[in-house]
């Protein structure tokens, strides 16, 4: 294992020891700054661990960003990995989101489906969902995206424990979203909730169970298009963005319509890159560029978050 | 471990309601296993679909008998599998 996370290598994928090891690297270096905290347990009772940027204040607003929902989606956890190291070296340099924790706390849980990931890497490389077993079917796992409690059960998931996009037993069923539907209540000051997957250069926001459109819409439309610019100025990406009903499809019980009718305004869904070519099987060498562009649109959203508390 | 040997994804841009219709009646043939890595979302939006190497024939016979034009977005998935764990022994042991 790398002795620091400098030495730690950014353009690889790793296993979830190797992002588990790297996590308590990153809080032992910066202890003022870093700290690891266990939000729960998965169905195979791998701890869920979310890092917290905080320099100090109680409660503070805060952003919550996850990745790896979908355990198949590999340059997001990649992803999380760099922006982890990311925000240390910007309070370090005193740039970028430096200036944003100086008021909010930034959360981010960069394995959230940890037992589909481990899964990934020791049997089935294409695993999408968590690996809770389904009473009275051969098949396991529920789509952790469709699992939460707005819209569930509605059309845009599947009511087949056997397919990709099964919305599970009952909402929070899977003990991977339960905690961070435990923890939003209790926090209770997230203002902004990015969850990002991949793959298809999207940046999406509520709803995407009903046509409706959410209160707030021009501004998150706004909003979009001035991440999507900044993604795009660093290796001219194409992004699309817009609601997810209006820019892809109907898709029931998903997070960001919960985080967002939980009153999180700034509530977006990331689809990365795969620049065409390799879908979930991104070559590593496009981590970091994946990283970089998607950390520009990122900070747009928290500096927007920042300038109109809410 | 799963292998995916001879797995290709398929990718199919719609461009009428009857390619997307047909891509649909495809989604609902689960003996296929057939993997949508995206789902059909309208006209003009790629379609990218895993295709086991046992349906293979069936799938591509269903397309281009309704003259849905498609192409071979990743040739066989075991081999970049191959290619991403090689990666990975390379960076770790670097």
């Amino acid at each position: 294992l790398p002795l620091s996370t400098s030495t730690f290598n950014y353009e690889a994928y790793h296993t979830l020891d190797e992002i588990y090891a790297f996590m308590d690297m990153l809080v032992a270096e910066n202890p003022n700054l870093v700290s690891k905290l266990e939000i729960g347990r998965s169905t195979e009772n791998r701890p869920l661990y979310v890092l917290k940027f905080s320099t100090g204040g109680s409660n503070r607003p805060a952003v919550w960003i996850d990745t790896g929902i979908h355990s198949r989606e590999w340059v997001t956890q990649a992803s999380g990995v760099w922006f982890a190291k990311k925000i240390v070296e910007d309070h370090a340099n005193k740039e970028g989101v430096a200036s944003i924790l100086d008021t909010m706390d930034i959360f981010l849980e960069i394995v959230t489906n940890p037992d589909g990931f481990a899964y990934t890497h020791s049997t089935n490389r294409m695993w999408r969902k968590t690996r809770s077993k389904n009473s009275g079917s051969i098949c396991v796992g529920v789509d952790p995206n469709r699992n939460w409690d707005a819209g569930f059960g509605g059309s845009g998931a599947s009511g087949n424990p056997c397919t990709e996009t099964y919305h599970g037993p009952y909402p929070n069923s899977e003990p991977e979203v339960k905690s961070i539907v435990d923890f939003v209540k209790a926090h209770g000051n997230i203002k902004a909730f990015v969850s990002i997957h991949s793959y298809s250069q999207l940046l999406l926001y509520p709803y995407g169970y009903t046509t409706t459109p959410v209160p707030d819409q021009q501004e998150l439309h706004e909003l979009s298009a001035k991440a999507v610019a900044a993604l795009s100025s660093l290796y001219g990406t194409n992004y699309e963005y817009g609601s997810i009903i209006t820019t892809i499809y109907k898709a029931s019980g998903a997070t960001v319509d919960w985080t967002y009718n939980q009153g999180i305004k700034y509530s977006f869904t990331f689809e990365l890159r795969d620049t065409g070519r390799y879908g979930f099987l991104l070559p590593a060498t496009q981590i970091v560029p994946t990283a970089e562009e998607t950390w520009l649109a990122l900070k747009v959203i928290m500096e927007h978050a920042r300038d109109n508390m809410y | 471990t799963e292998t995916f040997v001879g797995h290709q994804v398929l990718r199919v841009v719609p461009t009428s309601h009857e390619e997307l219709q047909r891509l649909q009646e495809l989604q609902g043939l689960e003996h296929l296993k057939l993997d949508f890595w995206l789902a059909p979302r309208g006209l003009g939006s790629p379609v990218d679909i895993r295709v086991p190497f046992p349906s293979l024939q069936a799938v591509k016979a269903h397309l281009e008998a309704n003259g849905v034009s498609y192409s071979i977005m990743i040739e066989d998935v075991q081999e970049l599998l191959d290619e991403e764990q090689r990666e990975m022994m390379r960076s770790s042991r670097r």
